[in-house]
């Protein structure tokens, strides 16, 4: 359940990442 | 499969998915709500980039 939440996390900061290289 | 969302609408989609992971931080890792979301989030990109590309495998991955 830990390594679950660590992935949701890591998740949420690719996409952050995905939606500043569509904003460029 | 080329890319076949505009950058706006594609950032939208992202956003939604990503308003769902507090949610989901709530739920236990074999809810089938989990894998929804992550085959859904699949599909956004590939729509957003095409496939193949980094962004999806580096997804897949993580």
């Amino acid at each position: 359940q830990n390594s679950f939440i660590k992935t949701l996390h890591n998740k949420r900061s690719l996409l952050e990442g995905f939606i500043e290289q569509l904003k460029i | 499969i080329p890319p076949s969302l505009s950058s706006s609408q594609a950032i939208e989609l992202i956003k939604k998915q990503m308003e769902q992971i507090d949610k989901l931080l709530q739920l236990h890792c074999d809810d089938p709500e989990v894998r929804k979301w992550d085959n859904l989030t699949e599909q956004v990109i590939i729509r957003a980039f095409g496939k193949p590309h980094d962004n999806l495998d580096v997804y897949s991955s993580a």
